[in-house]
């Protein structure tokens, strides 16, 4: 039996909402510890890897593992129908055909119940082994989505390069190119507006522009994304919850 | 032109 609380409905929208455009059909894996979901997208060029933690719910009841397939299109249209101050329960028993969606308003009284039927995904599970990377960045995950969507409209490549103190983002295409150079800094004041880079060694890599613009999706969810990188693996995009995170891990281009 | 791998290429089944 699993029953999973949020305490805000919009929590959940969030977290689904910042993955739903680039997936669509996900198993969440319900365990006592809370639940993890995996997914590539159809060019499996990008996995989206999600964890949220026993404390991200007002309370959490898994007493056997069970694996919830999912179709994200379905389930949004379902979220939609809450109201994001409303308390979200997911129910499903231990052989389950559906999800219970549980939407309550403690103060009017008001309950609203919907089913979602589940499906069959059949989709391998893959070891994300830990990387040792090059780069560690830090920033503020809304300056990074404007670097992204601006950037993005000049070419349908975008270059990252780090090196000891300099973070440079450029993009070269038809109509023309543009770059954006950050340094480090810490902002005493506001802290959440820091950018802080641990570099091991520096890079030099190109990734995906349509890629990027599904992954800054994420920024709804955290103040900060952190950016690893490294010239021989797929980046990491994290975006932190309360209790978990949402990952997007996105191989670089090769010039071959 | 710049080739895109694909993530398979990084990550196993486990």
């Amino acid at each position: 039996m699993l029953e999973a609380k949020f305490e805000e409905a919009s929590l959940f929208k969030r977290i689904i909402d910042g993955f739903k455009d680039c997936v669509q059909l996900v198993n969440f894996q319900c365990k006592e510890d809370g639940i993890i979901a995996q997914a590539v997208d159809d060019s499996r060029v990008l996995l989206v890897s999600l964890e949220i933690g026993i404390e991200a719910f007002q309370n959490y009841r898994c007493d056997h593992p069970v694996t919830l397939g999912i179709d994200l299109t379905s389930l949004s249209k379902i979220l939609r129908c809450g109201n994001n101050s409303d308390t979200l329960t997911l129910i499903a028993d231990d052989t389950p055909d559906t999800v219970l969606l549980l939407f309550e308003d403690t103060k009017k009284d008001r309950v609203a119940e919907y089913s979602l039927k589940l499906m069959d995904i059949d989709a391998a599970f893959l070891k994300i082994e830990d990387l040792a990377y090059d780069c560690t960045l830090m920033m503020p995950s809304s300056e990074f989505s404007k670097i992204v969507r601006d950037l993005s409209q000049l070419s349908d490549s975008l270059n990252i390069m780090i090196t000891k103190e300099t973070i440079k983002f450029v993009a070269d295409g038809d109509i023309g190119s543009g770059s954006v150079i950050l340094k480090p800094f810490v902002n005493m004041d506001k802290p959440e507006d820091s950018i802080k880079l641990e570099m091991d060694q520096p890079v030099d890599l190109t990734f995906g522009s349509k890629y990027l613009l599904d992954i800054v999706k994420g920024s709804a969810l955290a103040e900060k994304v952190g950016i690893r990188l490294s010239s021989e693996a797929p980046a990491l995009f994290q975006f932190d919850l309360k209790s978990g995170y949402l990952q997007f891990f996105l191989a670089p281009k090769f010039n071959d | 032109m710049a080739a895109q791998p694909t993530i398979s290429r990084f990550f196993k089944p486990v």
